[in-house]
């Protein structure tokens, strides 16, 4: 260190023992809070029970074997892959629904996803988790739309339309990587999903009373690498 | 590397373990219990340059370098981290989303003399 600067690795020597730790505490503390991009810690309002975070979790690693096991099907996102390995910072999000307004026909999710991380990232996968609830036999389709705020954040856009033909209860997947990004792309952070019956079958057949079936968003992410000019 | 016991002066690695229970931290940090920010401190006198954790053919070097470039001009070298791993952490972000990575490069594993 320059004359006279604090030198961190030999001005702790010369520290009393007390005042060392507390010197070293809030060094890790703003190292861990600086490489999470978080300008102070969270405060968590209310925490994700544990039921749905196990749920969700058992749910991700099933999916991860299915897709692993299927017979050579290429993943239908075309999202770049993640190369294990790499160098670069990964990350996996867990984004767990915030209900919205809901009629007897349909439903509104919110997701608000990782404002720190949105201009720092690139989504590489992104998917919905419903767990349906069925009444009774037969089909029901579900119309599935995807809805993003503009830029204004005034009104929204459809990102995405799906009709889905629900046949039993269980678990139904998704991919709205490409809504997820395209959301990151524009710096806005919320993602709103409406499901919509034919008929009045009451709050379209989503399991939202059950703590451990309430819907999610998985995605994986990369930082993104600051654009390299290489000059010969 | 060598982890610093007793009143040993020379370049060596300090544990340092941080409770995230003890910082209040253990609310919104799910996963790990806390984090070992170990790191380097001790003295690099001319003779340790390039050692210990890295290779002895290294240390060679820079003493002949050292003594061909005329020692007294040399000062002592740094102790600095020769080996570090990631720390992994599942923590909730300001939104409440749970989110898992593997930030890089901090947890020292072992010191040496530059």
């Amino acid at each position: 260190a320059p004359k006279g600067a604090w030198c961190p690795a030999c001005g702790l020597a010369t520290l009393a023992p007390t005042t060392q730790r507390d010197v070293l505490i809030a060094l890790a503390k703003q190292s861990i809070l600086s490489k999470l991009r978080l300008p102070d810690r969270p405060n968590i309002t209310q925490p994700t029970s544990r039921g749905a975070l196990l749920t969700a979790l058992r749910r991700m690693h099933a999916q991860r074997v299915d897709v692993a096991l299927s017979p050579g099907t290429p993943q239908e996102s075309s999202m770049p892959h993640l190369h294990p390995g790499m160098s670069v910072q990964e990350y996996e999000i867990l984004s767990f629904a915030e209900s919205g307004s809901s009629t007897s026909r349909s439903i509104h999710l919110h997701f608000h996803f990782t404002r720190e991380l949105a201009g720092s990232i690139e989504i590489l996968q992104a998917t919905l988790y419903l767990f349906w609830e069925v009444p009774s036999s037969g089909i029901h389709p579900v119309t599935i739309r995807l809805l993003q705020p503009d830029p204004t954040g005034l009104n929204v856009s459809m990102a995405s339309e799906t009709q889905l033909e629900v046949q039993r209860t269980g678990w139904a997947t998704l991919d709205v990587g490409r809504a997820v990004q395209s959301l990151f792309s524009q710096g806005s952070q919320r993602l709103t999903v409406e499901l919509q019956v034919a008929e009045d079958w009451g709050p379209p057949l989503l399991a939202v009373h059950s703590d451990s079936h309430w819907p999610f968003v998985a995605a994986q992410a990369r930082a993104r690498t600051p654009h390299r000019v290489q000059r010969r | 590397g060598i982890d610093c016991s007793g009143d040993s002066q020379m370049c060596c690695r300090k544990e340092f373990f941080v409770d995230f229970k003890e910082i209040g931290w253990e609310d919104w940090i799910i996963q790990p219990e806390g984090y070992h920010m170990n790191y380097c401190a001790g003295l690099c006198p001319l003779h340790m340059a390039g050692i210990p954790g890295l290779a002895a053919s290294f240390h060679t070097a820079v003493l002949n370098l050292i003594k061909a470039n005329n020692a007294d001009a040399a000062v002592d070298s740094c102790c600095v981290p020769t080996q570090r791993r990631p720390l992994s952490l599942l923590y909730y972000d300001r939104d409440s989303n749970i989110v898992k990575t593997d930030i890089p490069d901090m947890i020292v594993d072992a010191c040496g003399c530059t």
